[in-house]
């Protein structure tokens, strides 16, 4: 059981490691609070390009919606879920990190069926069917549009 | 297994609504206010949450349309599978009552709740990120994160 | 003592419906959980055109924004604070509202000093002055450009 | 009273900036990490913040710009006020350790923090409002909201 535990967090870590370098050229890597103990905590730690290894809490907004997805997809990786479903997932990305992302996805969802809620263009460019929803009077209407 | 189609009757801010879905990237956007959370919520919904933090609703019969007479709320998603489909609906009254069926046949929250988990999903799992919520696997305290690795381990 | 507060929440109340009403032509009112019991719990209140009243809770992510905008900027108007500082508070606002919020912060900026950290160019227009950072090799830099 | 300029000097990613900011709207912006957020937390910073969670930071000294062999970080606020210009000056160094000045002058962070606060301004006052938290108001639960109200009458 432990073993198991070990193997899937050295599996997770190297995924998140190789999302983190698409989504930012940097590095990460997930590892326990302390060494060997599958109790402790689990502790997230980038290096983003030029700056030190920080403390994920002293992150940049942008930053940590970074290492948030790249966590994410990361588990993904490691044991598939059908679909993701991200509610404005990209609300604190500005212009340049929000194309990387919407273009991971895209890259992503050739394997698995993507659902984002989203307000930026940059996202919104890479989507293979936009769901346009408009509301009149209360009642919420829905225009759908494919893309590809 | 994929959502091919979501249809919503009388949820929230929808009367008769439904979307078909690309197997592949999906991006709903539209004005503050509009209706797109209200969308993710309803397939939460059908999936069989519970727990008002998730749908935004005090209780239950707050989810029915509130503009008219409506006395029911619906979600029904449209699931393809290697098999074929699959139609997964709940349905809520205005006493709060859930309603599940599967394939048109009435099923218990619990058998919907199985049968979902052999595919590998359930409700209000990480694959499903709520507005706002992006960032808490960062802002998890280090043993709450760890569980996360523990469910896939 | 009881006069004042219930003067002031009065106070507060208007302003927020003022504030409310520029943002979004709805109305809103802040309440007390038991009436006359000026120990329990303030209430907020709004309806936005065409909707329903309901509890600020279930209001959708921009709709929160305004809300609370509009509880600030009445507060502000009640006993003023000299500078108000906003750190990417624009995040949930799609482009209309956007650009709503930028210019009532433009209106309330000749009598108010405000500096907002912002990534929406509808914010960045209606400022008077914009102050640009950079980071290369972790060193932050800064430019300023004078608009009016 | 309004802010005129600051200067960062080793604070967090700023080895060296003075900005003049206008009497009107002030927008700050930039990519991702480029350090908005830390001008933000040096005006607090100056303004006599104490907590970790306000500046992001585990302790004082990880507030000091960590590329090269900075000791000391040191955030200078000029305001304008109608009797002129007033300088008020936070520097720490690498035992944690604060120190004040105001117009030069070494004060307790008491002095500084009811000085600010007879022109209506404290550090983490609701003029102030950090990434994220724009909607606390709305989270709050209605007494902690209520208090707010108390403050202020
Ligand atoms: N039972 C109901 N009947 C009618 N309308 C409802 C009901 N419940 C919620 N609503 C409305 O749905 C709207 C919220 O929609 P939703 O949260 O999906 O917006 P959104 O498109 O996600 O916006 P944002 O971009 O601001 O996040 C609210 O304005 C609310 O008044
Ligand atoms: N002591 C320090 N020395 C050098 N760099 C630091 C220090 N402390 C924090 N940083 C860096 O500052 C950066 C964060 O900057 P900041 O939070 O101001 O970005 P931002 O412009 O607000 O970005 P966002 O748009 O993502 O919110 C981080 O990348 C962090 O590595
Ligand atoms: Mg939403
Ligand atoms: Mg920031």
């Amino acid at each position: 059981k432990r073993e198991v535990f070990f193997k899937t967090l050295l599996e997770v870590s190297k995924e998140f490691n190789a999302v983190f370098k698409e989504l930012t050229n940097g590095r990460g890597w997930l590892r326990m609070e302390e060494k060997g103990n599958m109790d402790s905590g689990l502790i997230i730690e980038v290096e983003i390009p030029e700056k030190k290894v920080v403390n994920i809490d002293s992150l940049s907004g942008g930053e940590k919606t970074l290492t948030a997805l790249a966590f994410i997809l990361a588990l993904q990786r490691h044991k598939p879920s059908p679909f993701y479903i991200f509610d404005e997932a990209d609300e604190a990305l500005d212009p340049v990190n929000c194309r990387k992302f919407s273009k991971l996805i895209r890259r992503e969802a050739s394997k698995t069926q993507f659902i984002l809620t989203s307000l930026r263009k940059e996202t919104l460019v890479e989507a293979q069917k936009i769901i346009g929803v408009t509301v009149n009077e209360g009642l919420s209407k829905v225009v759908e549009v494919e893309i590809k | 297994l994929t959502i091919k189609s979501v249809e919503l009757i009388n949820f929230k801010s929808f009367k008769l609504a439904n979307i078909s879905f690309s197997a592949g990237f999906n991006a709903i956007t539209g004005p503050n206010g509009s209706g797109k959370s209200n969308i993710v919520e309803a397939i939460n919904f059908a999936l069989g949450i519970r727990g008002s933090r998730a749908l935004r609703a005090e209780n239950v019969p707050q989810l029915i349309f509130n503009k008219g007479k409506a006395r029911k709320a619906r979600v029904t998603i449209v699931f393809e599978e290697s098999r074929g489909e699959v139609r997964i609906s709940r349905e809520i009254n205005r006493r709060g009552r859930s309603r599940y069926l599967l394939n048109g046949i009435r099923k218990t929250r619990t058998q919907i709740v199985d049968f979902l988990l052999k595919h590998n999903v359930q409700p209000g799992g990480h694959n499903i990120i709520l507005q706002g919520d992006i960032t808490k696997i960062i802002k998890m305290k280090p043993v709450e994160r760890r569980a996360v690795i523990d469910e896939i381990s």
